[in-house]
């Protein structure tokens, strides 16, 4: 099957903001680099936020409310997506 | 200025400018 995606593999395609009951959200799309074969991902990203470039120390967590992340294959049709929440 | 960087990969960050 395809291999893990790794460096150069997907770039941020989209970056969709929402706000509900004092939440904010933004869901990034994630595709593949042009040329580039399918790939997988599997589970939550990590996380840093950043304040001028340097970690900010605010405590990140994953969320299984907004749905448990699967090993996904991206293929150049096929987009992943992370959705992530601050309040 | 803040950010957010994502490791989507351990040799995959990808950052996310614009937030806070």
């Amino acid at each position: 099957g395809p291999a893990p995606c790794g460096h150069g593999d997907l770039v941020v395609a989209l970056v969709e903001p929402d706000e509900a009951r004092g939440t904010a959200y933004r869901t990034v799309t994630l595709r593949l680099t042009r040329g580039t074969e399918p790939c997988t991902v599997r589970g939550y990203p990590e996380t840093i936020v950043l304040a001028k470039g340097r970690p900010a120390g605010v405590a990140t967590v994953p969320d299984q409310t907004l749905g448990r992340p699967e090993q996904l294959t991206v293929l150049p049709d096929r987009s992943a997506k992370v959705t992530l929440a601050w309040s | 200025n803040d950010a957010v960087r994502l490791w989507v990969a351990p040799d995959l960050p990808l950052e996310l400018p614009g937030f806070g």
